[in-house]
Parts: structure tokens; C-alpha cells; sequence
């Protein structure tokens, strides 16, 4: 299992 | 100039208790309409969300919004100098480069100030997609510490799994496997001590036990604890504080390789 982060789902504004 | 009151300390003492593990510094967003803060966590793998409302206060004033970046550290070893049901004011003037917290005792007679010097952190501001859960989960928040806590023992992932059944919390490793079940409550007499789940579709992610047991810090803050899951995406971890605001914990999911 690998850890996603959560700029991989979020976009910076 | 900004000032802010609680007529009781113990809330912000457990805000800063449910985030200052989880995040060393932040940014205090400061408006007409209260206090936002908005972090990820140092490995970026979960996203805080704080809202707290100017009309949860019981004195607020921002004449111009003001972003004051915290040392989280230094905030809540100032805080500890504060009894529970201190009166607790917090003060900056416009373009301040410290921010000053009051702490007034219940009989008057003593009264602290502490002054604490700002910081200048980058803002970098993640926009969170509005989403229509598949699986929204309410249920007592010391019973998701405890499950969280107990699993923790058996591996660094927990499995939650939620069907219209009810929702399975499972874990494995060196140790073994454990798999806890709740079901959905049928009639409860306290709403607090409730189970329920509002179900679209079936929904299984793996998580890792570290940053669920760190959210839990948050548990003194409410009774209950909101799961909300869907494929994919991260998941949403919420404590309402009560007449006050809300904080929001994001948690990317693990994923196969």
C-alpha cells in the first residue's frame, strides 16, 4: 500500500 | 485592530490541543466573520480545516482582516498558563508583529498578559472540493478514539469498510488481525451515543493509524465525530465545536501499489 498526499487530490489556489 | 474573547479558555486550550501534534505552525486567518486556518500536516498527507465563528465569541472585533502566523508550540505553552474558565481575550493591532493573549481569572483578581511575536509563513491555500459523500458516518468521537487507538496495536493501516450493515474498522499485522464492527443504532435514548450511517454506495479505503490517532486529539472538543468516505478521495474527519465552529481533519487514503 502506498501513501497518497493530499496535494494529490487538493489543488493549491 | 483585532480582539477576540472566549468567556471560557478551556475551548481554545483544546483547539490548540487538537492540532498543535499535527501541525508545528499556521496561519490565523482573521475576518468580520471569525477565525480560519487552513494546514497540512509536515508530510502534506492530511489537511486541517478550522473554523471558528465571530458570533461563537463573546467579543469580536476585526476592522481589517488579518493573517497572523503561530507558532502552534509557543501558542499552546502559552495557553497552558491559563486556568479552564479563565476569561480569554486575544489581541493584535492592524500590521502587528505580535499578537497578545489576556487571561482573566474568574474573581478578577488576576489577570495575565502574554505577548508572542508573529510569524511570516507563505500561505499556500488548497481548495477543497465540494463532494457528495458515498458514506457518512456519525458516531460517538471516544468510540472512534478508542477503535482507533486499539487497532493502532495490530498494524499502521485500518481498513474501514461501510455498508448499509454498518461499518467494519479492521487492521492487521505481525501480531494478528482485528476487526471491529459497529451497526447502525436502532433507537438510542441519548442522540450523542448513536451510530448512524447514511449510505449511497459501499465504500472501502485504507488509512494510516498515525494521523487518525492524531486527529483524535480533537475528541475533548464534541461528543461526536462525522466519517465522511468516498472512493478515492481523502477522508473527512469532523469535530463540531459546539456554538462555535468546526475542525476538519482531510486524510489522503493508501492506495495498491
Amino acid at each position: 500500500m502506498s501513501q497518497r498526499t493530499i496535494t494529490s487530490f487538493f489543488t493549491k489556489t | 485592530m483585532f480582539e477576540a474573547r472566549l468567556n471560557a479558555a478551556t475551548t481554545l486550550k483544546k483547539v490548540l490541543d487538537a492540532i498543535k501534534d499535527l501541525l508545528n505552525e499556521a496561519t490565523f486567518d482573521c475576518s468580520d466573520a471569525g477565525i480560519q486556518l487552513q494546514a497540512m500536516d509536515n508530510s502534506h498527507v492530511s489537511l486541517v480545516s478550522l473554523t471558528l465563528r465571530s458570533d461563537g465569541f463573546d467579543k469580536f472585533r476585526c476592522d481589517r482582516n488579518l493573517s497572523m502566523g503561530m507558532n502552534l508550540g509557543s501558542m499552546s505553552k502559552i495557553l497552558k498558563c491559563a486556568n479552564n474558565e479563565d476569561t480569554v481575550t486575544m489581541k493584535a493591532q492592524d500590521n502587528a508583529d505580535t499578537v497578545t493573549f489576556m487571561f482573566e481569572s474568574q474573581n478578577h483578581e488576576k489577570v495575565s498578559d502574554y505577548e508572542m511575536k508573529l510569524m511570516n509563513l507563505d500561505q499556500e491555500h488548497l481548495g477543497i472540493p465540494e463532494t457528495d459523500y458515498s458514506c457518512v458516518v456519525r458516531m460517538p468521537a471516544m468510540e472512534f478514539a478508542r477503535i482507533c487507538r486499539d487497532l493502532s496495536q495490530f498494524g499502521e493501516s485500518v481498513i474501514i469498510c461501510c455498508t448499509k450493515e454498518g461499518v467494519k474498522f479492521s487492521a492487521s499485522g505481525d501480531v494478528g488481525s482485528a476487526n471491529i464492527k459497529l451497526a447502525q443504532t436502532s433507537s438510542v435514548d441519548k442522540e450523542e451515543e448513536a451510530v448512524t450511517i447514511e449510505m449511497q454506495e459501499p465504500v472501502s479505503l485504507t488509512f494510516a493509524c498515525r494521523y487518525l490517532n492524531a486527529f483524535t486529539k480533537a475528541t475533548p472538543l464534541s461528543n461526536q465525530v462525522q466519517l465522511s468516505m468516498s472512493a478515492d478521495v481523502p477522508l473527512v474527519v469532523e469535530y463540531r465545536i459546539p456554538d462555535l465552529g468546526h475542525i476538519r481533519y482531510y486524510l489522503a487514503p493508501k492506495i495498491e501499489e
